[in-house]
């Protein structure tokens, strides 16, 4: 299937929850567990925010493939698709 | 804001409220659509240096650079990368990459919660007065995360982040996204990280209501605001041909004289369309022939209210009836339409609608009456209120509160007019909009203020002064009303009541949470390690041998359910610990209630206090006998009083 609009292929945003205290020791910063977690499952895939204070962990493009694979990653808590929130 | 001051008792003055010079330290950070900053509400005359505790600041972009911050707007940033990457790049000629505000909202909210007084303001000559913010010595901090597509969970986050590590005291979120497990919302788990660092985070409950179960933002860290109107109305009469007239609200200024004197004639949109939804007066739905030189009557619904006014204008019309349906009932929110129009509620639009099609050539007028004072009874809850019961934890009552958000003047953006829209070439300094958007950054004005007389308190201790002091009575002793139905509001409605921030300042007592109940509440929802990790952010283990329940949360209010079928007696018990924070003084307990089939305990009834911050605990118990409707609701209230004090606390009860 070449569709490139096809939802198993297209990426979308989402927000990957980790768990600080099990980085592994060989990493210096999270960020570059953070990274390197990323990177497992895409070459290509940026963190758009790392995040330090309000959660742990960092939002990325995924396809739903590579979330689901980087959700069963050590230390990935969970890896969920950016909502849209509206003004009241 | 004007009015609303006087309304909640603060006067037109600071003088009125004590002025520690903590007031000046407490920064509120707004999560919103940017600033406006050269709105004199940001005017930092008389503002010392920006608090040493402070460590945000001030982004350049389009159209805004580092020296539009001041020592009172002291930061603001912009978060776009989760937008953009969805949406793609943002149209910089459409709006500005900056924290600039291209829309209003932000302006709105901010200025709403801490604007500085400005004196000569106004819409268009509607609401005239002093303008000032809840807190007006409080700091503010614009965190712009909504853009014209939407504010995207990442950006939020982002600000969150960023919010927190700036060290803000408040944070103002008039936004949410619908209704989700607390490990899965951003703004939930965002929150939980403030809460920790001792900030309160107060969100708007929603614009679903009257719907029941319409709540979002109703996480237990957060301060989930609902709205209320003011003791102000803006008249506008539709006087028919027929010699009748029925009143409405409009916030149309008729600088040209556009609306004539004489009665018009006068039609009804789905009379004046091919269209299925012509009633609706959607963008190209009207037909010019029939509506030229007419005054056109559509209904409420689907597209922008002001929007309507202009697809009349554009087809020729003279002006506009807006009339409300079965959705809205008898709520009716002004605006600033581009043609003379005025809204109706559906009592009212239901008899002009029978007058429009029984008349072979009907005719009105529309009769613009200025601002309007004293309106009673007010406040009323709005309809569009958002409603509980509390769907992700019905233990916990929500919303909190009710503030002010009807009919709200404020300071808004110099780049778009007062109704928002394209076409609307008019500028304003200030203009009225209503919404949970608007009652939410009042509760964090006076958060603020709470926070600058006592900063020693905790974000719980804050609403919980914030929430036992609310009122549920008008002074002449009926109960608040709900305009979606005419009767008197609920817990559901109105959580603990009306804010009432001159009594917040001076509650008695107080129910403190600490970052430990909560996850001890964590562990009540069952909740895995795997989700409380995510969202306390630490490795947290519930203990097996401990009984963990949501009914212990020190929560200032009780949500009780019981099951429905079942004949044998429900007994649900609840424990409390109240700190004092006043002198020392003995309270005793009172117990009302719509259900004498319930029977509530209060053991021990009387609590005695000798110093500040001592802390003593109760147990309430309700015992409801036989079984009762399933979805049946009962309500009401424990207060604890030491004749100088009442620490009121709203219960619902609810058979499921």
């Amino acid at each position: 299937n070449t569709d490139v609009s096809h939802p198993k292929t297209t990426p979308s945003t989402y927000i990957v929850h980790m768990a600080k205290s099990q980085m592994p020791a060989s990493f210096e910063h999270h960020t570059h567990w953070y990274d390197s977690s990323l990177k497992s499952v895409s070459d290509s895939a940026e963190m758009l925010y790392t995040y330090t204070s309000a959660i742990h962990g960092f939002s990325t493009r995924l396809t739903p493939e590579q979330a689901a694979s980087l959700s069963s990653q050590p230390g990935v808590l969970s890896v969920l698709p950016e909502l849209k929130y509206e003004l009241h | 804001t004007t009015r609303t001051p006087e309304f909640l008792g603060l006067g037109q003055t600071t003088e009125t409220m004590p002025q520690s010079d903590s007031a000046g330290d407490v920064i509120i950070g707004v999560l919103d659509t940017g600033v406006w900053p050269e709105s004199k509400s940001f005017d930092d005359t008389g503002f010392g240096p920006v608090p040493s505790s402070w460590n945000g600041t001030c982004e350049s972009g389009t159209n805004f650079n580092s020296s539009n911050c001041n020592r009172k707007l002291i930061g603001a940033r912009y978060f776009a990368k989760g937008y953009e990457a969805t949406l793609g790049p943002i149209e910089e000629s459409k709006e500005s990459k900056s924290p600039r505000d291209d829309d209003g909202h932000g302006t709105h909210t901010a200025t709403t919660a801490a604007g500085s007084f400005v004196p000569g303001a106004s819409l268009l000559g509607y609401a005239p007065g002093t303008a000032r913010g809840m807190a007006p010595r409080a700091r503010i901090a614009a965190y712009k995360v909504c853009w014209v597509g939407g504010c995207f969970s990442s950006d939020i986050l982002a600000a969150m982040d960023k919010a927190i590590d700036d060290n803000v005291n408040v944070l103002s979120m008039s936004l949410g996204g619908g209704n989700s497990d607390y490990f899965r919302d951003s703004v939930a788990m965002g929150a939980f990280s403030a809460m920790e660092k001792g900030i309160l985070i107060s969100c708007s409950a929603g614009n679903a209501g009257p719907s029941a179960y319409s709540l979002s933002n109703s996480a237990p860290w957060i301060t989930t605001v609902g709205a209320g109107t003011l003791d102000r109305d803006f008249p506008a009469f539709v006087s028919l041909g027929n010699g009748k007239n029925f009143s409405g609200v409009s916030l149309y200024r008729d600088n040209s004289n556009s609306m004539p004197s004489a009665l018009t004639p006068f039609i009804y949109a789905g009379n004046a369309s091919n269209a299925t939804s012509g009633n609706l007066c959607m963008m190209g739905t009207l037909s010019p022939q029939q509506v030229k030189g007419k005054i056109v009557m559509c209904d409420r619904g689907v597209n922008a209210r002001v929007q309507k006014g202009a697809v009349v204008k554009a087809a020729g019309g003279l002006g506009m009836v807006l009339a409300n349906t079965a959705a809205n009932g008898e709520e009716l929110v002004a605006d600033a339409h581009l043609l003379p129009a005025t809204s109706v509620g559906q009592r009212n639009s239901d008899v002009i609608k029978s007058y429009l099609f029984s008349d072979p050539n009907p005719t009105a007028t529309i009769l613009f009456e200025g601002t309007k004072v004293g309106v009673q009874p007010s406040p009323v809850v709005a309809a569009f209120s958002s409603r509980g019961p509390n769907s992700i934890t019905a233990d916990i009552l929500k919303p909190d509160i009710v503030a002010p958000g009807v009919n709200i003047l404020a300071g808004w953006s110099g780049a778009v007019g007062p109704t928002g829209l394209a076409i609307d070439a008019r500028r304003v300094a200030f203009n009225i909009i209503s919404g949970t958007s608007m009652s939410c950054p009042h509760v964090s004005g006076l958060a603020a203020l709470l926070k600058g007389a006592h900063p020693e308190w905790s974000p719980a201790a804050i609403r919980s002064a914030l929430m036992t002091t609310a009122y549920t009575a008008y002074k002449n002793g009926q109960k608040l009303q709900d305009v979606a139905t005419g009767k008197p509001s609920t817990p559901f409605d109105h959580g603990a009541g009306h804010v009432d921030p001159i009594s917040a300042l001076n509650p008695g007592l107080v129910y403190d949470l600490t970052v430990d109940d909560y996850l001890n509440f964590l562990c009540a929802l069952n909740y895995s390690a795997s989700e409380i990790s995510t969202l306390a952010k630490r490795s947290y283990t519930c203990d097996e041998k401990k009984r963990y329940s949501v009914r212990d949360l020190n929560y200032p209010s009780f949500a009780v359910n019981f099951e429905g079928r079942t004949t044998s007696t429900n007994v649900a018990k609840y424990t409390r610990t109240v700190t004092n924070v006043g002198p020392a003084g003995t309270y005793k307990a009172t117990v009302t209630s719509d259900n004498p089939s319930v029977k509530i305990t209060v053991e021990p009834n009387t609590l005695s206090f000798g110093q500040v911050n001592e802390k003593k605990a109760y147990t309430v118990t309700f015992s409801a006998s036989g079984s009762a409707p399933v979805n049946a609701n009962s309500f009401g209230r424990l207060e604890w009083s030491d004749g100088k004090h009442v620490v009121g606390s709203p219960i619902a009860m609810s058979w499921n």
